[in-house]
């Protein structure tokens, strides 16, 4: 299309050089292109018809047919154990829709890989990294959401025969949402209070098999399923799962950071917000997913705009471009930027992520309540941002962005489950803001030499007025 | 390339900074008025969510800003610093009352930022295709009819129409079963 090649031939840059910048480094960036490359010749990793135009159970099939080649050819195509890579190829093949292993990757592992001591890493770990099994996160609740507290599945300690029992009271305790908990998932890390001798020691994560390994049919005592249909995402099957008095030995409380000994004798985690490292993990990878998701819209208006010619601004020209108007490129062009600064502010939460991780590891976990503020804010500013961005993307391609050929609306669907997923915006901005209220607490008590990094603003000197235009 | 950025972060920094011990001030004042931590907290947490949402927009700007100055290829950092001027004009009109409400910042320099705004607006007008295939992303990632790389888009929605389910037939059950009944009656 010439008007489209006429755009390229303005710019300023070498795109590939941008790309090093946005995936953090050349190699990377050359390393996607290749990746692209080779599935380009690999026709069954292609979707077989547009996905729109597929009911839910065609996209299941076709997400799982697709799942079967990956794991015969991905070492071909990718090195398994980069993410990076990882990432790529299920952008590429699998689509933002989801598939049957989505949370085994971006939950299951991430949280036997923070939360198991060595020997259950050797037993389980290793077995979900071949895909012997397929596991989830199993936290949220239908009546309590994230909400930690008060969760109602509870996992009683049974001295006399070293289990725990676990044990969904009411409807409203049924573990409620989790990706791949409805069908495809065979074991999965359940969040449960426990109780030992009739005391209440907190909310603890627990490896809980689900279904037979051979049959796949759910283990006796196991109420499990689908919860239907959602507004995007619907590759995943989200579940629902009821436990009635459901034994699991002792040994399957995830035990790197907490212990209970054969007698009951509990062994308390070296910090309190040590069990949120599986949900500071997804958030902070959250941030670059969600850039993504809003330069694919972005991608896709700004395309269409250097496209589509309606209307004149002189009376004497041709029609020109839509993106000529200015409140096309205010619509679009804040929005490119904002992705730019997602993906940038994401990378580096990453890496503070990874950070915290190696220094828990060792005992450390004094930067984890700064970063779980920290991604809690990000979290919420990002995918609301996210949102506003690709609705309008949407609505600058006209009427045409309305139609599921331009594919917006499940990117919309798709990226705004974000802003409830992992705990919900409001909660999650206030809590940051309680972060922000003991870091107030020290300046008014004059102890703002206490403040941690993030916040030494608080505490500093500032000028009397901005001098924006003044200097 | 970042000239004047500094003073942007500076008065993010100040709105947020007012913000929050605005809102911490509240939530401080009602409990010394009596009111249970519970009951301050909920009454102060609209405040304090803006609070939390000005601090990350802050530490938003703040990566952006490092990351662009970190950068050592003139024609990129140029690109980059277009966007993060951009941003920082966008984000700062957006929230402009709270730095407007104690005088930090005058209805003149709002102007200008307005100003800049649109002119960054302009600059980045030839590099807005590019700084989006920047991404890489192919289209059998993008899934796009309308957002295809080549451009062709009127004849693939065309094509992506024919290959809709409902015209596989020329007349659907539906017509048959209910609508040709009912217009025959």
């Amino acid at each position: 299309n010439p008007d489209l090649t006429a755009e390229r031939l303005t710019a300023t840059f070498d795109t590939h050089a941008m790309a090093a910048q946005i995936y953090g480094g050349e190699m990377r960036a050359r390393r996607r292109r290749e990746i692209t490359a080779k599935l380009a010749e690999i026709p069954e990793l292609h979707d077989s018809m547009p996905l729109p135009y597929m009911t839910r159970e065609e996209k299941i099939m076709e997400s799982a047919r697709k799942l079967t080649v990956l794991t015969q050819r991905m070492s071909e195509i990718i090195d398994p154990t980069d993410a990076g890579e990882l990432y790529h190829l299920n952008n590429e093949v699998l689509g933002i829709e989801g598939n049957p292993m989505a949370l085994h990757g971006v939950m299951f592992i991430p949280a036997l890989n923070a939360q198991a001591s060595d020997e259950q890493q050797a037993k389980w770990l290793i077995r979900a990294l071949r895909r012997e099994i397929i596991g989830t996160y199993a936290q949220t609740e239908m009546g309590h959401g994230t909400n930690l507290q008060n969760l109602e599945t509870t996992a009683t300690y049974d001295i006399g025969t070293q289990e725990f029992v676990l044990h969904t009271p009411k409807i409203t305790a049924l573990k409620w949402w989790p990706g791949n908990l409805g069908k495809s998932s065979n074991y999965a890390v359940v969040v449960a209070h426990m109780y030992i001798k009739g005391k209440n020691f907190g909310p603890h994560t627990f490896m809980v098999p689900l279904r037979d390994e051979k049959t796949h049919k759910p283990l006796p005592g196991i109420t499990i399923g689908d919860i239907g249909p959602k507004m995007a995402y619907n590759i995943v099957d989200n579940g629902f799962l009821g436990f009635n008095n459901y034994r699991i030995p002792r040994t399957n409380l995830l035990m790197r950071h907490t212990k209970v000994e054969a007698d009951g004798t509990y062994i308390k985690p070296p910090h309190a917000k040590i069990n949120y490292s599986a949900m500071v993990h997804v958030r902070s990878y959250m941030l670059t997913g969600q850039a993504i998701m809003l330069s694919y819209a972005l991608n896709i208006a700004t395309r269409y705009s250097a496209v589509r010619r309606q209307g004149q601004i002189d009376k004497n020209e041709p029609e020109v471009k839509v993106l000529e108007y200015q409140t096309q490129q205010h619509r679009l062009f804040p929005f490119i930027a904002r992705a730019y600064a997602f993906q940038f502010a994401g990378a580096e939460t990453v890496k503070l992520y990874e950070r915290v991780l190696k220094e828990m590891k060792s005992g450390n976990v004094s930067l984890m309540a700064d970063l779980h503020a920290l991604t809690s804010g990000l979290k919420s500013v990002v995918t609301h941002q996210t949102g506003e961005g690709i609705e309008q993307a949407r609505m600058a391609c006209g009427g045409h962005g309305y139609s599921m050929a331009s594919y917006i609306s499940e990117i919309y669907g798709v990226a705004i489950g974000g802003c409830t997923y992992e705990g919900e915006n409001m909660v999650m901005l206030l809590q940051l803001a309680r972060y922000l209220v003991k870091s107030a607490a020290l300046v008014k008590s004059g102890k703002a030499s206490q403040l941690g990094p993030l916040v030494a603003y608080l505490g500093a000197r500032s000028e009397p007025t901005s001098l924006i235009d003044r200097v | 390339p970042n000239g004047g950025i500094t003073e942007y972060i500076k008065t993010f920094q100040h709105i947020a900074k007012r913000q929050t011990l605005k809102a911490a001030n509240k939530f401080f004042g009602l409990m010394e008025n009596g009111e249970k931590r519970e009951i301050a907290w909920n009454k102060s947490s609209v405040e304090l969510n803006r609070a939390s949402r000005l601090h990350t927009r802050l530490f938003i700007v703040e990566a952006f800003a490092r990351r662009v100055n970190e950068i050592g290829d003139i024609t990129i950092k140029e690109a980059l610093s277009d966007l993060l001027h951009l941003h920082v004009n966008y984000e700062l009109l957006d929230v402009a009352t709270y730095a407007l409400e104690d005088g930090f910042m005058s209805s003149t320099q709002l102007d200008y930022v307005r100003d800049q705004l649109y002119f960054y607006l302009q600059k980045i007008r030839p590099n807005a295709v590019s700084l989006l295939d920047s991404w890489e992303f192919s289209d059998r990632e993008l899934r796009s009819v309308l957002g295809r790389r080549d451009g062709h888009v009127y004849e693939n929605l065309f094509k992506w129409a024919k290959e809709s389910p409902l015209n596989k037939t020329d007349v659907l059950p539906s017509v048959d079963t209910y609508l040709k009944p009912m217009m025959e009656k």
